[in-house]
C-alpha cells in the first residue's frame, strides 16, 4: 500500500512545512497585484497530478504556452539532520488565447513521480501498472482528507489531476 | 505496508541523486586532506538510523561534541515542476574523547521522520507504535537491498541504527 505512505510522507515533510503562509508569500512576491494585461493571480499552489504519475522536470517541458517567471521566497528549515534545507516555490506565467498573461506558483505532486519509477523496475519494486493507477487513486483521496483536517492548509491548494499528456491547457 | 513505499521514495527521490559522486563532492571539499589534530574525513554519507524514527532537526541539538562545520556543494536539478530544487548535504565535526576532531558528512535518515509523525497521529494516519517499529526494521532492510543493486549508490553511504536516545557517541 504504498499511497498511504507516501501521502503522510507528503503532507509531514512538505505541504505541512510550505502551504501555511502561502498565501502571504504569493502577495509579497513580485507578480502579485495588477499588472496591464495580466489576470489576477491566484494565491494557492496547484498541483499538477497526472494520473500516469510521471512528473516532468518542468511545467514548460510540455507546453510552450508556460513558462519559468521566477520564485517565491525560499523557505529555510533545519530538518533530520539537514541544516539550512530550503523549500523553493516555482512561478510560471501561461499565456491564453486571447494573449493575456497569468502568473501562478505549481508544480507536480512530487511525491508520486516514485510510483511511475517503481513502475518503470516493476520486477524489483513488486508495483505493477494497475496498480499504479489505483495507488495514484488512493493517494489523491489520502492527501485530500489529510489536509482538509489541517486548518492552516485548507484552502490553499488546488489539485489538478489529468490523464493522458494534456497538462495545463484543460484548466 | 509503509516502509516500502518511503524506502522507494527514499531511493528515487533522493538517494540516486545524492549519492554517486558524492566521494568527488567530500574531496572537492574544504575539510578533506590532512589536518593538524584531526582524523582522516571519510568519503561516505552517515545515515542515522533511531529506530524510534525520531529524527531531530540537527545532529547538535542531542549532542554537544557535535557542531555544525558546513556543506559540501549544494546539488540542483529540475525536479517535477520545481525549477531548480537544492539538495544540501550537512558537514558536523564532532570532537571525541581525547580532543581529537573529525568531520563528516551525516544527517538522519529523513523519510523515517513521516513514521514517527504518523505514529503521534495514530487515530488518524492508522500506523500504532508496533507497527512502526516492525515498518522501521522493513524500511532499512528494503533500502539496504535497493542500494545495494546501484553501482552508483553502493559502499558511498553507511547506515547507523541505534536505539533509545544515544546518537553518535556509540560510534
Ligand atoms: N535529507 C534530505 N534532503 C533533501 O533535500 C531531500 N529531498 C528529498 N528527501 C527525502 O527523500 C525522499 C523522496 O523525496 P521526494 O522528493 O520524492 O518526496 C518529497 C516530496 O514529494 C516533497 N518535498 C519535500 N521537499 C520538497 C521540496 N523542496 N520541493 C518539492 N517537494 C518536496 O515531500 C516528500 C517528502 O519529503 P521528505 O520527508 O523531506 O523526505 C524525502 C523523501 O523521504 C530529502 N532528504
Amino acid at each position: 500500500n504504498v499511497a498511504h505512505g507516501l501521502a503522510w510522507s507528503y503532507y509531514f515533510g512538505y505541504l505541512k512545512v510550505l502551504l501555511p503562509g502561502i498565501d502571504n508569500r504569493i502577495e509579497r512576491s513580485e507578480w502579485w497585484g495588477s499588472r496591464q494585461d495580466s489576470r489576477m493571480m491566484s494565491r494557492k499552489l496547484y498541483l499538477l497530478f497526472p494520473v500516469s504519475c510521471m512528473c516532468k522536470d518542468t511545467l514548460c517541458d510540455d507546453d510552450d504556452s508556460i513558462t519559468h517567471a521566477g520564485h517565491l521566497e525560499t523557505i529555510v528549515r533545519n530538518r533530520a539532520g539537514t541544516v539550512g534545507r530550503s523549500y523553493q516555490s516555482t512561478v510560471y506565467k501561461i499565456t491564453d488565447h486571447d494573449m493575456k498573461e497569468w502568473f501562478f506558483v505549481g508544480e507536480y505532486v512530487t511525491a508520486i513521480h516514485t510510483m511511475y519509477e517503481m513502475e518503470m523496475n516493476s520486477h524489483f519494486s513488486g508495483l505493477q501498472t494497475d496498480d499504479k493507477y489505483l495507488q495514484a487513486t488512493r493517494f489523491l483521496i489520502t492527501i485530500r482528507n489529510i489536509l482538509e483536517k489541517d486548518p492552516h492548509c485548507r484552502g490553499r491548494y488546488k489539485f489538478l489531476p489529468y490523464t493522458g499528456e494534456t497538462s495545463f491547457n484543460k484548466y
